[in-house]
């Protein structure tokens, strides 16, 4: 364990509970994207099956159970409890568009065709281009709401710190998976668009609105 | 075989 792997969990764990606050406290998921939570829900489910197989740790089993348990409470109040303030015409991504190429790579490129490992990449490759229909949502309505940008930017700074993560454990470990860290690359990549508008918007304290 | 590194990130 090491400074970047535990600020990014810290940064994971921040992203979503800022998401879970903000829709508790105004009783509303207005702009947020109930398929990428979807999305999210799938990724833990499919990765976190090791939870049956191996034992890490008492950190790596409590962190894997709030983030599963995180993911389907957001599920459950944007499809359930709050679902009247849902924006559904909006949150218009085809995530077919996803599932498929997703899923055949990760039958194509993984490290050995069992299924527990299919998984495990699928749910690698589906985290990269999970975060897609919220971004689209947000660029068809033209903003976001202060919060909600909050939440990408923990999002977004989670995978970034991973990255800073898998450098350092290269050097300290040898150790290096190449399809996490092409991966991750590719996640953070969609979110630099974000972050410069982050930056010089939210931060200067304008809301985020898109010309 | 399982790979306890990988396993280990989140």
């Amino acid at each position: 364990m090491n400074i970047f792997r535990i600020l990014g969990d810290v940064s994971h764990l921040l992203a979503m509970i800022i998401l879970l606050v903000k829709i508790w406290r105004s009783k509303s998921c207005a702009g947020i994207s109930g398929k990428s939570q979807i999305l999210f829900a799938l990724v833990f489910t499919t990765r976190y099956l090791d939870l049956f197989t191996i034992f890490i740790s008492v950190y790596n089993t409590v962190m894997k159970v709030i983030f599963l348990v995180c993911a389907y409470i957001t599920v459950y109040m944007i499809y359930m409890k709050f679902h009247k303030t849902f924006d559904r015409e909006h949150d218009s991504f085809r995530l077919e568009f996803l599932l498929v190429p997703v899923t055949g790579l990760s039958f194509l490129e993984n490290h050995s065709f069992t299924p527990l490992e299919i998984l495990w990449t699928f749910s690698i490759y589906l985290e990269s281009v999970a975060i897609l229909p919220q971004l689209f949502m947000i660029s068809k309505t033209g903003e976001a709401e202060t919060i909600t940008t909050h939440y990408l930017f923990f999002l977004g700074l989670y995978r970034a710190l991973y990255l800073a993560n898998w450098i350092w454990r290269y050097h300290t470990e040898n150790f290096y998976d190449q399809i996490a860290v092409v991966s991750g690359v590719v996640q953070t990549i969609f979110y630099c668009d974000f972050f410069y508008l982050y930056v010089t918007k939210v931060l200067k304290g304008k809301k985020l609105s898109l010309p | 075989t399982m790979d306890p590194a990988k396993h280990d990130e989140l």
